[in-house]
């Protein structure tokens, strides 16, 4: 369709949103759990994409296309003539 | 390096775009990349168009999917002039391009670069400082549900699939992060924006990173 692919599965049901919301609500504690100690870590909680199961999350907004990219490497400094003078 | 930069105080990157039900991130953060690259020249900040690219970059597929490399390498080969979002406002699904005449005025590119900094993010900082805002590919399966802080776990270097801005670091606290634009809205996160742990190559920030040259 003209949109995202979202829009091809059509209009979601109120179950399947709800469904949707308590399996992300069941995620946060999970992903919250693991590191409590560390003050500055991620949280994870409720927002605008709480609603979507994580395949139809993925299918909307995940659609950069991966490419494998040259390796930097850093220039590789002139090795200094013998005699000194840098030309 | 210094501690702390972000191109944000330099007042070079344009607000949080929401691409909406669009999988457009591909053309956001490579025109948010040539927004900042113009504005460091001296040019005035402002919001380029979206839509031309997601509409006009024929080796990609507008709302549902694209490369940077892909649309980096369009803009270069074409040179194509980005017109202003005003002249052609983004509408969250694909159209028919829109051409413009030679002397409608725009914003092209001089060329691009492509690197994998992973292991090398230091590196990344310098290429950042030097050239702007770095065009970035995260995995960001895990970024449905981040409200803040810094990412630092849950989130793989396995698959990229989401297309991003890096705008600068911040290294002053324990834990040194990314700064990092997204384009989901400025409710999403901070502010729009997420902070990804340096090092570690975390969510495989480093692993596709590209520069804009204007």
């Amino acid at each position: 369709g003209p949109g995202a692919t979202f829009t091809r599965t059509g209009p979601r049901s109120r179950e399947r949103q709800e469904a949707a919301f308590r399996e992300s609500l069941n995620r946060h504690q999970y992903l919250n759990s693991l590191f409590p100690s560390e003050n500055s870590s991620a949280v994870y909680g409720i927002n605008q994409f709480s609603y979507l199961f994580p395949e139809e999350f993925k299918a909307i907004y995940l659609r950069s296309k991966p490419f494998a990219f040259p390796k930097y490497e850093a220039e590789v400094p002139e090795p200094i003539p013998m005699d000194g003078n840098i030309s | 390096l210094p501690l702390r930069f972000d191109w944000r105080d330099k007042h070079v990157v344009t607000l949080v775009r929401n691409q909406q039900a669009c999988g457009g991130c591909w053309a956001f953060s490579v025109v948010g990349a040539v927004e900042s690259a113009y504005a460091i020249k001296g040019k005035p900040l402002e919001d380029l168009s979206v839509q031309q690219v997601i509409d006009c970059s024929y080796s990609n597929y507008g709302c549902n999917g694209g490369s940077t490399l892909s649309a980096l390498n369009w803009l270069n080969k074409t040179q194509v002039k980005l017109v202003r979002d005003s002249e052609y406002p983004f509408k969250a699904q694909n159209g028919l391009c829109h051409y413009f005449s030679d002397s409608h005025s725009g914003f092209s590119i001089k060329g691009y670069s492509v690197h994998d900094f992973s292991d090398q993010e230091d590196k990344m900082a310098k290429a950042l400082l030097t050239f702007g805002p770095l065009v970035g590919i995260v995995d960001a399966v895990s970024w449905q549900d981040y409200l803040g802080g810094i990412i630092q776990h849950h989130c793989s270097s396995g698959e990229a699939n989401h297309a991003v801005i890096i705008t600068g670091f911040d290294k002053t606290g324990s834990t040194p992060y990314w700064i990092v634009r997204n384009s989901w809205g400025s409710s999403w996160g901070v502010d729009g924006y997420a902070h990804v742990k340096m090092g570690g190559n975390i969510c495989g920030i480093a692993d596709s990173v590209s520069a804009v040259f204007v």
